[in-house]
């Protein structure tokens, strides 16, 4: 890994004197592969890598008997820095019904981890959800959605015929009288650049004002992160981001060039294909997965 | 570069990072800056379309080495997709059912997804699309009983393919691999050298992890070719290029849309362009 990488480097400097800037620009090209290998957006690894620069310039490094540790030491610490030393909470505490909408590009696993968010609030909140099925689009989406509904104990709200914008209106307006205290949106997945698409998930918004907007953001994606969240932030203003497939071994870069580009923290982890699979996201975790 | 002092600095730090952002990969990247330095004319202009031009060339070799190989075509000719969650597997299937009916020929569907909620429903409502025959069994039944009673019907039927469309899974899973090698065994009890065509479906937003897909999808089912899905957004799935290298398989198909027509022949110039762009 990494650590070994850095150490070997580190090794051939013993007793030839000072470190200089020579060995440190080696060892940082090792932590710029390692970066690029676990998708961290390039743009976002450049940034990155001139503050790991600075700091590795000082004296913790350059005078110390374990450089190659401390360089570790401040790459791990600068990638906690940047996504959030803490886990970052779902704002729950508004006058309900609490509306969540999930939105992100297609297959990124928005409707399973609606379907998981709901489970986990009713459970560990005692919240009484609904879900919404406003992907009227993609085959047999509203019945995945009610299967999961099913499976979970959770109502689902749908409108055969009605648009998305409609569907997901009357669901927060008839949330209460239905004795719901919280409605999650699941929305169709679409590319960020479909106009048409992106002016209909603005005019949800405008119709049910959410309290929380979550990007649902595929743990394998690769460079391509920072231009979908940059626009569902700039069009959407999200209010942070679920990260999901972390079960299998993508090294999740993307969660780095995610927040990096948005400054939105990542609330949860999806962690599996059935509906207990969702954790709270750890900053932590996250960076010494990255770093391999 | 030491020496070719000719040689664009700038020009060369762009083109890796158009390379890097495209997705190709650190290693990938790296043999192919090295593989355009020794291509270089002693005397040659080194300016920034030389550059791309060689590079592409570099590039299209490796996509088109790859799809050399003929592939025969028997009856049924069955085709199986796999590949880890969402990266449009059911989609695909419909699309090529779609397709393969258009042009005349009687298709047999699989719905070997017996997991999923409402997998079934999904590739049902591809099925009645495309005018093909689905077979299916109950939700949560075996995958390889679904595939079995498929293959049964595409040969009873004189069917000129079969689709298997297989549940997404991560290659980590080695129960749900396990479960992979079993449906690819029975098609093979069933139908002489099935499947013909075992298909790795990647979405074209997977970063490095897509080569280790591959890999570990190879391991389970020997992979014939690669349908990289979604190139409709801004990615550029520069991962095929990996793949394909390691592997030596080619991408058949790419997906540029959600609707039926949107499946479209793999065009090595044209998704090499696209990485310049
Ligand atoms: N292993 C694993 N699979 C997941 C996870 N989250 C979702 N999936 C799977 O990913 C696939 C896609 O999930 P969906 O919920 O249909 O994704 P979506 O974003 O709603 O898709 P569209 O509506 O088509 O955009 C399904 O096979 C899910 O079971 C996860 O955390 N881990
Ligand atoms: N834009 C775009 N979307 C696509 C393409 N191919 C598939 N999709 C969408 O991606 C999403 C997932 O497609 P599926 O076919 O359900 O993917 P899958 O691999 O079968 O998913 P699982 O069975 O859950 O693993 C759907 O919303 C599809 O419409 C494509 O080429 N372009
Ligand atoms: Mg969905
Ligand atoms: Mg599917």
């Amino acid at each position: 890994g990494l650590s070994e990488k850095l150490q070997s480097i580190m090794q051939k400097l013993k007793g030839h004197g000072k470190l200089s800037e020579k060995e440190i620009d080696s060892a940082l090209k090792e932590v710029r592969i390692a970066l690029l290998e676990a998708d961290v957006n390039f743009k976002v690894v450049k940034s990155f890598i001139e503050k790991v620069r600075e700091r590795a310039l000082g004296s913790e490094v350059m005078q110390s008997l374990t450089p190659a540790q401390q360089v570790i030491k401040i790459v791990h610490s600068e990638l906690i820095e940047l996504m959030g030393s803490t886990a970052s909470r779902l704002e729950l505490g508004q006058e309900p019904p609490i509306v969540i909408m999930m939105v992100g590009l297609q297959g990124s696993g928005k409707t399973t981890t609606s379907a998981k968010l709901a489970n986990l609030l009713k459970k560990a909140n005692n919240k009484r959800p609904m879900l919404v099925a406003c992907d009227t689009r993609r085959p047999a989406a509203v019945k995945q959605l009610e299967t999961l509904g099913t499976q979970i104990g959770v109502p689902v709200h749908h409108v055969e015929g009605a648009s998305p914008e409609q569907i997901a209106k009357s669901a927060v307006e008839g949330a209460l009288k239905s004795g719901r205290d919280l409605v999650i949106l699941d929305t169709a997945g679409r590319l960020h650049i479909d106009e048409e698409l992106m002016q209909e998930l603005e005019r949800i918004k405008i119709l049910t004002d959410p309290d929380e907007i979550l990007l649902v953001v595929d743990a394998m994606t690769g460079q391509d992160a920072v231009n979908v969240a940059k626009a569902f932030q700039e069009r959407l203003d999200i209010t942070g981001v679920i990260l999901t497939k972390l079960d299998g071994d993508a090294r999740g870069g993307a969660a780095l060039s995610v927040r990096a580009v948005t400054g939105k923290p990542i609330k949860f982890a999806g962690t599996g294909e059935k509906l207990d699979g969702i954790e709270v996201f750890h900053p932590d975790r996250m960076a010494s997965r990255i770093l391999g | 570069f030491g020496g070719r002092d000719y040689i664009c600095a700038e020009d060369l730090d762009e083109l890796e990072a158009m390379l890097l952002q495209a997705d190709l990969g650190q290693s990938t990247v790296e043999k192919i800056l090295s593989e355009l330095k020794s291509r270089m004319e002693a005397d040659g202009k080194a300016d920034r379309k030389v550059l791309e031009g060689i590079i592409s060339g570099i590039i299209g070799e490796i996509l088109s080495a790859s799809s050399k190989t003929e592939i025969q075509i028997h009856k049924p000719h069955v085709i199986v997709l796999l590949g880890v969650n969402g990266t449009g597997k059911t989609t695909s299937a419909g699309k090529m059912a779609y397709s393969l009916s258009r042009q005349g020929k009687k298709v047999v569907l699989a719905a070997a997804d017996t997991f999923r909620a409402a997998a079934i429903e999904q590739l049902e409502v591809w099925a009645e699309r495309a005018g093909a025959e689905l077979v299916k069994h109950k939700q949560g039944s075996d995958p390889s009983a679904v595939a079995f009673d498929a293959a049964k019907a595409a040969i009873n039927r004189d069917a000129d393919y079969l689709i298997v469309d297989t549940a997404g899974r991560l290659h980590t899973k080695s129960n749900l691999m396990e479960e992979l090698k079993k449906v690819g065994k029975v098609i093979g009890g069933q139908v002489e050298s099935a499947p013909h065509e075992t298909l790795l479906v990647i979405d074209a937003t997977t970063g490095q992890n897509g080569l280790v897909q591959a890999r570990e999808f190879n391991k389970a089912i020997p992979l014939t070719g690669i349908i990289l899905t979604k190139l409709d957004g801004t990615a550029k799935g520069g991962i095929v290029v990996a793949v394909s290298e390691e592997l030596g398989i080619p991408v058949k198909y790419v997906g540029v849309g959600e609707s039926a027509e949107d499946l479209r022949p793999f065009d090595a110039k044209e998704f090499v362009e696209g990485l310049f762009k």
